[in-house]
């Protein structure tokens, strides 16, 4: 799975998510990527976030929109971004990682898994990382 | 602090051989991303290219790199949220389709639907003219090669695939 989140020089958010899905899965399966509020959900008054992982543990905690209600209700994009992890984690033992961004552009890549790739462009600076804790730097 | 993209490669096992390139795939994928926002493109349309580069990219599990489903077969899910209109766009098991994503983002401007799965899928990219691409074009060596690794009785596809928790 592969997804972006973007906030614009207009505070405009959007998501995207892409996916060839779980390794030999069942023929029809659908996972959690083309499911609003699962593989992703964008609102220019919360945020934006993208979702990876195994689809049908994130489907059951619908965890992009759960991240949201959780920035709605004050948390920071990294705090609501684990409390949504966390959820997933100790509900249904489900292992993912998501990107999430904040209208003020405010950003985090989490994940519970051992590694997830990512990358984020800001200011003419370019992070980006692939285990956990990792976070290196370069001019964009 | 605005603009800003982030892009991910997908969570879960990234073998030690395989990860330079999935470092350098995000990367360049967040710089196409932020070239979009800096040149006046809208956050839709930055996530658009960031995720386009990303199914072009052999090294992941989206378009090109994909996964095959239990037949040996590509079939792929995309979707695309706009923020400001809460506007959304999916397709589920298209298949032939180089990149996903601008189909789902076709799917939010063109129809009043919110997702479109299979045939339909493709039926409506051909109405788009979106190009089919031979399913072939779609599939690796890896990915064929995890396929026939996870056919076997004892195997654990989602845990092969997930790896363990962090």
């Amino acid at each position: 799975t592969v997804g972006a989140v973007a906030v614009d020089s207009e505070g405009n958010v959007a998501c995207a998510t892409s996916t060839g899905g779980i390794l030999n899965k069942m023929e029809g399966r659908v996972g959690d990527t083309p499911c609003i509020g699962c593989g992703g959900y964008a609102d220019n008054q919360i945020g934006a976030v993208s979702t990876t992982g195994h689809g049908e543990a994130i489907m059951k905690v619908v965890l992009a929109r759960l991240i949201l209600f959780h920035m709605e209700q004050g948390q920071s994009v990294e705090a609501a971004s684990d409390l949504g992890l966390a959820c997933m984690k100790s509900r249904v033992a489900g292992l993912g990682g998501v990107i999430t961004v904040d209208p003020q552009g405010h950003w985090t890549a989490r994940f519970n898994s051992l590694q997830m790739a990512w990358a984020a462009a800001q200011s003419d600076t370019l992070h980006y990382g692939l285990y956990a804790g990792e976070r290196f730097t370069q001019s964009i | 602090m605005l603009p800003v993209v982030v892009v991910h490669g997908g969570a879960g096992h990234v073998p030690r051989e395989r990860s330079e390139m999935s470092i350098s795939g995000v990367c360049s994928a967040a710089r196409a991303g932020y070239a979009v926002l800096q040149g006046g493109g809208s956050s839709m349309d930055a996530v658009v290219e960031a995720v386009s580069q990303l199914e072009n990219n052999p090294s992941f599990n989206a378009g090109c790199g994909s996964v095959l489903n239990i037949n040996g077969d590509v079939e792929m899910d995309a979707f695309v949220m706009d923020g400001k209109t809460l506007g959304n766009g999916a397709v589920s098991t298209v298949r032939n389709i180089a990149n996903p994503i601008q189909l789902a983002r076709l799917v939010m401007d063109k129809t009043n639907h919110a997702c479109l799965t299979a045939e339909g899928a493709n039926r409506f990219a051909r109405s788009m003219g979106v190009p089919e691409v031979p399913q072939e074009s779609l599939i690796t060596e890896y990915s064929r090669w995890r396929w026939k690794q996870n056919l076997e009785p004892d195997a654990n596809p989602v845990e092969c695939q997930m790896g363990k928790m962090g």
